[in-house]
C-alpha cells in the first residue's frame, strides 16, 4: 500500500494464547486435499500447529542475515538447516534485488520494518498472542510485548470469521493507482499460500498448487475454503511460482515455475520462509543454562530454576544474606562460610568463603572479613617461639590440668569415705560388744557418782548375786 | 537432489512492477 502509518493503532485482531495443556502433543497435523473450485480440481495441503509460540518460526532466506544480504533461497535450502518439519514460502520480495518486503521478525529478532506500510500482517507476540491485520510502525516496534515472529502479506483474507477481501483492497491499494493489477491479483486463479489461525489458537498454513491464469484458485475461493476449515483470521502470502510446500526437508508440491529446461518445473528461490518445527524452548537455548527437551527446559545446574532456566535459586535462606547465589551455589561474602553462608570464619581464616589464611605476626587470628591483624589481638597472641602453647595448646593444657585435679579430688574423696566408714563400723562393733554376749559391768557410782556406804553395804548383802 | 534453478516465469504480483508507488 502507499500509506505509511508511523504511530497509533490500526485495524487488527489479537487472539490470546489458549491455556497451556502440558503433555498435549504439539505435532503438526498435515492434511492433503484435492478439491474442486468452480469445476477445477486443485491439490494442496492444510497444516495445523498447536502452541505456535514454540513450534512456528519466520526464517530469513538461507538463515539469519538473509534479508540484509538480499538473499534468495529455495524453501528447502532454508528449511533443512532449521529443522523444519513443514515449511512454505513466506513474505513478498523484490524479484530484481531479492529485498525482503514488509515487516520481518524472526525468532525474536527484528529483521526489517516496512515503516508502517499498510499491508496485511501476521505475527506472534512474546506472550503467545496471535496478531492479524494492519500495524503501525510503532506497533511493530513495540517492546512491552514484542513480536517474536512477524511477516507481511497482501490482502487480509478473513477477519474474525468473515471474508475481509474488499476492505483489504480499500486499505492496501492506492485508489489513485490503476487498481487493475490489484484487482487482477485478487481474482486471478493461481497457486496460493496463506497463514492464519483457528478458533483453538492453532496456527494454520495453507497451500494450493496452480499456475497463474491456468490452474489453481483465486483469493475468494481460498478464503471460503479456509472459513470451512474453521479458520478465524488469515492473510494471503506470496503465490504463483513462489508457492512451495516442503515436508521433512523435501519438496512436496508441484511448483509452477519452469526450470531452465522447460520440460520440468523447478521450485523458485524465494525470500522468507514460514517453518513448523519441534517445540522450541523460550529462549531456544534455555538461557544457556539448560537443554531443551520437547519444548521444555531441563536446567543443567540445580541452582537454575524457571521455565527458561533463568532464575537462580539457592533455597529459602537465600545465602543467609551473607552471600550471592550463583550457579554453583552460595558464594559467601568475606567472613562467612558454609553452604548457606551462615557460619563465621574459623579462627585463622578470612575473606570470601574464608579461603585465605591470616597473615598476622605470631600467627594471630585476624579480622574474618578484611584479614587485618588488629593490634589488640597481637598483644593477646602467645609467642610460638617460647614453646608456649598456642591458644589451642593452652586449651589442651588447661583441660589436662582439670582432669588431673578432678581425679585427685575423687581419689581423696574415696580415701576419706573409706576411713569414715571404717571408723563408724569400728565404733558400732565396739558398742555391740557391750550390748550382746560379752559385756563389762560398771558399778553405778562410776556412772552416778559416790553412793552412801551404808546403802552400799546393804545393797551388797541382800541381792546381789552377781559380783564381778 | 538439486532440482535446478527456476525461470521465475509464473509471476503473481499485487502491484505493477513498472511504477514505484509514491508515499502518500
Amino acid at each position: 500500500d502507499c500509506a505509511r502509518v508511523r504511530a497509533g493503532s490500526r485495524e487488527q485482531e489479537s487472539w490470546p494464547p489458549p491455556p497451556a495443556t502440558p503433555g498435549a502433543s504439539h505435532r503438526a497435523a498435515v492434511r492433503t486435499f484435492v478439491s474442486h473450485f468452480g469445476g477445477r480440481a486443485v491439490a494442496g495441503h492444510l497444516t495445523r500447529v498447536a502452541a505456535p509460540l514454540r513450534t512456528f518460526s519466520v526464517l530469513e532466506p538461507g538463515g539469519p542475515g538473509g534479508c540484509a544480504q538480499k538473499r534468495r533461497a529455495t524453501v528447502e535450502d532454508t528449511a533443512v538447516p532449521a529443522g523444519c518439519l513443514i515449511a512454505q514460502n513466506g513474505g513478498f520480495f523484490r524479484m530484481g534485488t531479492g529485498e525482503c518486503l514488509g515487516n520481518v521478525v524472526s525468532d525474536g529478532r527484528l529483521v526489517s520494518s516496512s515503516g508502517g506500510l499498510q499491508n496485511a500482517q501476521f505475527g506472534i507476540r512474546r506472550d503467545g498472542t496471535l496478531v492479524t491485520g494492519y500495524l503501525s510502525e510503532e506497533e511493530v516496534l513495540d517492546t512491552v510485548n514484542p513480536f517474536v515472529q512477524l511477516l507481511s502479506g497482501v490482502v487480509w483474507l478473513i477477519r474474525n470469521g468473515s471474508v475481509y477481501i474488499n476492505e483489504s483492497q480499500a486499505t492496501e491499494c492506492d485508489e489513485t493507482q490503476e487498481t487493475g493489477s490489484f484487482s487482477k491479483f485478487v481474482n486471478v486463479i493461481s497457486a496460493r499460500t496463506a497463514v492464519g489461525h483457528d478458533r483453538k489458537g492453532q496456527l494454520v498454513l495453507f497451500h494450493a498448487d496452480g499456475q497463474t491464469e491456468q490452474r489453481g484458485i483465486n483469493l475468494w475461493e481460498m478464503a471460503e475454503f479456509l472459513l470451512r476449515q474453521d479458520v478465524v483470521n488469515a492473510i494471503n502470502l506470496d503465490g504463483g511460482g513462489s508457492a512451495t510446500f516442503v515436508r521433512n526437508g523435501t519438496l512436496a508440491n508441484y511448483p509452477s515455475d519452469h526450470c531452465q529446461d522447460n520440460m520440468w518445473r523447478c521450485p523458485r528461490r524465494v525470500s522468507t520462509v514460514v517453518c513448523v518445527h519441534e517445540p522450541r524452548c523460550q529462549p531456544p537455548n534455555c538461557s544457556g543454562h539448560g537443554t531443551c527437551v520437547d519444548g521444555h527446559c531441563e536446567c543443567t545446574s540445580r541452582f537454575w530454576r524457571g521455565a527458561a532456566c533463568s532464575e537462580l535459586d539457592c533455597g529459602p535462606s537465600n545465602c543467609s544474606q551473607h552471600g550471592l547465589c550463583t550457579e554453583t551455589g552460595c558464594r559467601c561474602d568475606a567472613g562467612w562460610t558454609g553452604s548457606n553462608c551462615s557460619e563465621e570464619c574459623p579462627l585463622g581464616w578470612y575473606g570470601p568463603g574464608c579461603q585465605r589464611p591470616c597473615q598476622c605476626e605470631h600467627q594471630c587470628p585476624c579480622d574474618p572479613q578484611t584479614g587485618n591483624c588488629s593490634i589488640s589481638q597481637v598483644k593477646q597472641c602467645l609467642r610460638p617461639t617460647e614453646a608456649t602453647p598456642r591458644a589451642g595448646e593452652l586449651a589442651f593444657f588447661t583441660r589436662t590440668t582439670w582432669l588431673a585435679l578432678t581425679l585427685i579430688l575423687v581419689f581423696l574423696l574415696l580415701i576419706s569415705t573409706v576411713v569414715n566408714v571404717t571408723l563408724i563400723l569400728g565404733s558400732k562393733a565396739e558398742r555391740n560388744r557391750h550390748l550382746s554376749g560379752d559385756y563389762v559391768y560398771h558399778p553405778l557410782q562410776d556412772m552416778n557418782g559416790e553412793l552412801l556406804a551404808a546403802e552400799k553395804e546393804q545393797t551388797e548383802d541382800t541381792c546381789n548375786p552377781f559380783r564381778d | 537432489l538439486g532440482s535446478g534453478v527456476s525461470r521465475d516465469d509464473d509471476l503473481l504480483l499485487p502491484y505493477p512492477l513498472a511504477r514505484t508507488r509514491p508515499s502518500r
